[in-house]
């Protein structure tokens, strides 16, 4: 052996180039079809989330990390000495980064406790709003973005997670999922398919409210619709114009101006869904008759992106609104509660579809748009300002994995059919335990 | 705690962050 392995020459010969590709191929084939295989899919034919990772993931897994969740969240909401509070507090800032100079209220006495202080609201002005058309929704760092490609999220490179799991599929007359409608007590309705508005009485023309006065910019065109793009309708170009240009009609209808005092709060709530409709260009009537898709059917020429933002424990907690879009509905996820640290992100698969979560799915400019904020041991609680039925982290009985608890905002705006936010607008927050 | 946002936009939509990057509310992420 030694002398063959030593004195056989070795003589080379050139491979066809279309062997090394056939090669290639069936080795590419093999590999997917190997990662078709571990995907286990239940009668359903959906994806069935399991816990996947090394043994020190398995070892997490095994605790009891949604009770201890709520430990930390009860401990976190002790009142603290008042005399300790700056001291305290000051410390936790220098460990975590914090900067308390763009903190309100500044008085860190004010704050009772350090579930307080995490929850910390920022002075007005402290950030401002990029007029780009997607802005970020929190403090954080980027862990990943992209593309989607046949409907799989990549959560770090080379490991995908559904897109199905993360915002839940259709599934009417599912026992397992539940739609509630949440009630917006504001007396406004649109006055059947016209373009009026009824505000406490009062009707107020959509026209005049959605920019008719604003001088028009030739060619912008609608470009939600294919009936709208058919229409002469020309938009202002400017979101900042636009605003700027939006005004509140004194009177529409038989009403005097005098009357008109004590609607003012209506009044906002309309000129804010205005202009909201504005920002994303398009015509209520029209959108009254949309309603959110799943993601899964982009338009033509459109492809479907995400981003994922990491909020450190230092970071301001609250999230605002990346856009002009409106909210149709949310999706509520009891899952499990693991650190989404980007260590862990790294290790765990279907880290994002295990964790508790809620999706907010609804439509931007150009499309289905969906925000998701995901739950971790140490910030169980999440909170949507204009959703007080929402309880995250509860105890009791846990759902299926995979299966959510819905809730639809229709009843919002009359106007845009969900719950309509400008860019940066806040909408909720992340609390501890 | 994460946020992850799913949109739907023009083919030609540009990120204009980098993995890792250090973001605030309101700055732009992609155009």
């Amino acid at each position: 052996i030694m002398t063959a392995w030593s004195e056989t020459p070795t003589k080379w010969y050139p491979l066809p180039l279309a062997v090394g590709a056939l090669l290639l191929v069936a080795l590419q084939y093999h590999k997917k079809s190997k990662r078709a295989r571990e995907v286990d899919v239940n009668e359903d034919g959906l994806e069935v989330i399991k816990l996947k990772g090394p043994w020190h993931v398995h070892v997490i897994g095994a605790l009891p990390l949604r009770n201890m969740s709520r430990l930390w969240g009860y401990v976190n909401s002790l009142e603290l000495p008042v005399w300790f509070r700056p001291y305290g507090l000051r410390l936790y800032a220098y460990a975590f980064g914090c900067n308390l100079d763009e903190i309100e209220p500044k008085d860190l006495r004010e704050y009772p406790s350090l579930g307080a202080f995490f929850y910390r609201k920022l002075k007005d002005g402290a950030r401002p709003v990029d007029p780009a058309i997607l802005v970020s929704p929190a403090d954080g760092t980027i862990l990943h973005f992209g593309t989607i490609q046949e409907s799989r999220v990549e959560q770090v490179k080379g490991i995908t997670y559904s897109l199905d799991a993360l915002l839940g599929v259709e599934r009417p007359g599912s026992p397992s999922s539940m739609t509630t409608v949440v009630e917006h007590n504001r007396d406004m309705s649109i006055v059947d398919d016209r373009e009026f508005a009824n505000v406490n009485g009062i009707e107020y023309s959509l026209e005049q409210l959605i920019g008719s006065s604003s001088p028009p910019t030739p060619g912008t065109t609608t470009p939600t619709d294919s009936n709208a793009s058919s229409s002469s309708e020309t938009l202002p170009s400017s979101p900042t114009t636009e605003q700027e240009n939006l005004h509140i009609p004194h009177k529409v209808g038989d009403r005097t101006d005098a009357s008109v005092g004590s609607d003012r709060n209506a009044e906002e709530t309309l000129v804010h869904d205005a202009s909201v409709a504005l920002q994303m260009g398009v015509k209520p009537s029209l959108e009254r008759k949309r309603s959110a898709t799943s993601g899964k059917h982009v338009r033509p020429g459109n492809s479907l992106f995400f981003t994922v933002i990491y909020l450190a424990p230092g970071d301001y907690h609250r999230f605002h609104s990346p856009t002009a879009w409106v909210v149709e509905k949310r999706r509520h996820f009891m899952g499990e509660l693991f650190s989404v640290s980007p260590w862990m992100a790294k290790r765990l698969e279907n880290l994002f579809v295990l964790n508790e979560r809620v999706a907010l799915l609804g439509r931007w400019k150009h499309g289905f748009f969906g925000m998701v904020p995901v739950g971790a041991t140490n910030v169980g609680s999440i909170k949507i300002n204009f959703d007080q039925d929402l309880r995250t982290n509860v105890r009791g009985k846990r759902a299926p994995p995979g299966t959510y608890t819905e809730a639809v905002y229709s009843a919002a705006s009359p106007l845009l059919r969900g719950q309509p936010l400008v860019p940066a607008e806040e909408m909720g927050g992340f609390c501890l335990g | 705690s994460t946020i992850v946002l799913v949109f739907e936009a023009p083919s030609d939509f540009e990120f204009n962050i980098h993995a890792g990057d250090k973001v605030k509310v309101g700055q732009a992420l992609g155009d």
